[in-house]
Order: C-alpha cells, then sequence, then structure tokens
C-alpha cells in the first residue's frame, strides 16, 4: 500500500490523466472519496480516455453513442446509476445525482436522459465524426462482425432489420453460441 | 472502461465505473459498468473492486461483488482478483476480463483474462502515477 488518501483505476495510458486528477483532489481537505470517483471518471468522459468512455465512442447499430456509469459509497453501500443514457455527457455526474437526489438505484434510457435534463445536466450530440464515419463503415461492410444469432437475414453477412428465426432444439446449446463479436468491451 | 476506487484519509471509500460500452451493440444493450457489484462495488468495512471487459458476461458474475466478499472472507486483494476471474474462466474460456481489487488500506491486486491488463494507482505521498501491467491469467 502506498498509504492513504489513494486512487486505482482500470488501465493505464490515457486513464492516468483520470488517476492523478482524482488523487490531487484528495489532498484538499473537503473532498470526498465520492467526489474523487466523480472527478475522475468526469475526466476520463471529457478526455475520452482510450475511446472507451465517453462522447463518441463505442456507436451501437444505430451509430448512436450511449452511456452507462454508476458510482457507488462505501459507508452506506448506497448506489446511484444511469445505463444506455442518451445524448447527455456526462454519465458518472448523472449517475451521482441519482445517488444523492433519489432512493433508487438505477435509471435508463431515454427517462434517464429526462431525469439528467431536470437536474440540470444539458443534452447534447454524443455522436463525432470519427464515430460517425466508423459506423458508416461498418455498414459498408456488411455490418460486419455483429452480436446477432438466430435471426434471419443470416447475421454473419448482412445487415438488418432482422427476424428472428426457429432455435435448433436438437442441440440447444449450440444454438446460443456467440459467433466472432465485434472488437471492444465495456 | 474507467473503473475507479478512491480511499479518502478518513478511511472513508467509494467506487465508480463510466464506460460507452460496447461497439456495434444492439440498441439499448446495457454492459456491467452500471450494475452495483459487477462494474465496481466497494465496502468501507473491506475494500473496493473495478472491473472491465466483456460486460455481457462479467455482468453475469457479479465478480466485484465476489471479490470484495471474498477479501471480506479472508483473501488477499490479489486472491480474491484471481478467484474472482477464474469462476469466469469456468464456464467461459476465452473471456475477456479485467478485475482491480484494493483493501481498505490500500493493498492491492488484479486479475484478468483474455489480454494484459493494466491499472494504475496513486496515493500516500507519490509523486506520480505508477501503471501495472497484469498478464492474463
Amino acid at each position: 500500500s502506498p498509504g492513504l488518501p489513494m486512487v486505482i483505476n482500470t488501465w493505464g495510458g490515457p486513464f492516468t490523466a483520470a488517476t492523478d486528477v482524482a488523487y490531487l483532489s484528495l489532498l484538499t481537505p473537503e473532498t470526498s472519496a465520492l467526489d474523487a470517483v466523480e472527478i475522475g471518471c468526469s475526466t476520463c468522459e471529457a478526455n475520452q480516455c482510450d475511446g472507451s468512455v465517453g462522447y463518441g465512442g463505442s456507436p451501437d447499430e444505430s451509430c448512436e453513442t450511449t452511456l452507462d456509469a454508476m458510482i457507488m459509497d462505501g459507508a452506506t453501500l448506497k448506489v446511484g446509476a444511469v445505463a444506455a443514457l442518451r445524448r447527455i455527457k456526462y454519465a458518472i455526474s448523472v449517475a451521482r445525482s441519482v445517488l444523492e437526489h433519489t432512493t433508487h438505484t438505477l435509471i435508463a434510457g431515454d427517462f434517464a436522459t429526462d431525469f439528467a435534463l431536470s437536474n440540470g445536466f444539458q443534452a447534447q450530440n454524443l455522436t463525432t465524426e470519427s464515430s460517425a464515419a466508423s459506423c458508416e463503415q461498418w455498414k459498408a461492410e456488411s455490418c460486419q462482425p455483429n452480436y446477432r444469432i438466430n435471426v434471419s437475414p443470416d447475421p454473419a453477412t448482412s445487415c438488418g432489420p432482422y427476424e428472428p428465426v426457429a432455435l435448433n432444439l436438437s442441440d440447444y446449446a449450440a444454438s446460443l453460441k456467440q459467433r466472432s463479436k465485434p472488437e471492444g468491451h465495456d | 472502461t474507467i473503473s475507479m476506487i478512491a480511499l479518502h484519509e478518513s478511511g472513508a471509500m467509494a467506487a465508480g465505473t463510466s464506460t460507452n460500452g460496447a461497439s456495434r451493440k444492439i440498441p439499448g444493450r446495457v454492459g456491467d459498468g452500471p450494475i452495483a457489484g459487477s462494474g465496481s462495488y466497494v465496502d468501507n468495512d473491506v475494500g473496493g473492486c473495478g472491473a472491465t471487459g466483456d460486460g455481457d458476461v462479467m455482468m453475469r458474475f457479479l465478480p466485484c461483488y465476489q471479490a470484495v466478499e471474498s477479501m471480506r472472507r479472508g483473501l488477499s486483494p490479489q486472491e480474491a482478483a484471481e478467484d474472482a476471474v477464474r469462476r469466469m474462466l469456468r464456464k467461459y474460456p476465452d473471456v475477456q476480463s479485467g478485475v482491480v481489487v484494493v483493501n481498505n488500506e490500500g493493498e492491492h491486486g488484479a486479475a484478468g483474462s483474455g489480454w494484459t491488463l493494466t491499472y494504475a494507482y496513486r496515493g500516500g505521498a507519490m509523486n506520480e502515477t505508477v501503471v501495472v501491467s497484469v498478464p492474463p491469467i
């Protein structure tokens, strides 16, 4: 242990700016552990870190970027979280608002956006030129690879729209196996 | 995904996760990031955990809840991280995963699978952040 205060987070490289900002914030007496986590994750959201955090990354099939975030207090085990948050850049801060201004744990989708707007956050387009271009290229390459299985047309060769097809009940487990999946991760 | 744990000088702890999820996901898909116990978890009495990886798989195992509870039962941060990853590997040998674990005294460890995980930390009187590279199990 390097001693307290301390900040630790997944990934190095572009993520260390978040580590530094969060750590330095803890040197100020009035900064709480929750503050430090929010400050650190917000830094990553603003910097987009390696592209897996914040706006303009990981577009979905419709080319839209949506954000997931949660924040947890180790004293009370209270959690605030947002999932599939649309059009709001600072997801961790919205999660903090869920923690501090509701007795809920998780708010999702368009309703999470409505909640954010009602808590003073601004709606913004989360798509960037880069994310739009990568999504268009994916579509031009027949939407390969993707996460669909057991649909028609064949998701291994074609874009949607898709319809479900009957599962092979004689080999049910095999029918649920994942095909090669897109690069990237949460 | 960034998943972060902060330890205040007072002993108070917090954890959080922020991510834009998986590329090319089906609209509406949510990964492990906002799920308590999966993307991160923390208990002042024990320690905290942050995770990254294939959220569709990881959220089925709540690896951070598992890791913190393993520490509560006496495992070290390193042992708890490895145990959480091995539980996923038993069912999903190809899963890309990473779990970073720290106890409430700042002792830390990590484990991953399918890639070389890295994590960053800074504490005490350190002048700069240190990055640790973790070979896959």
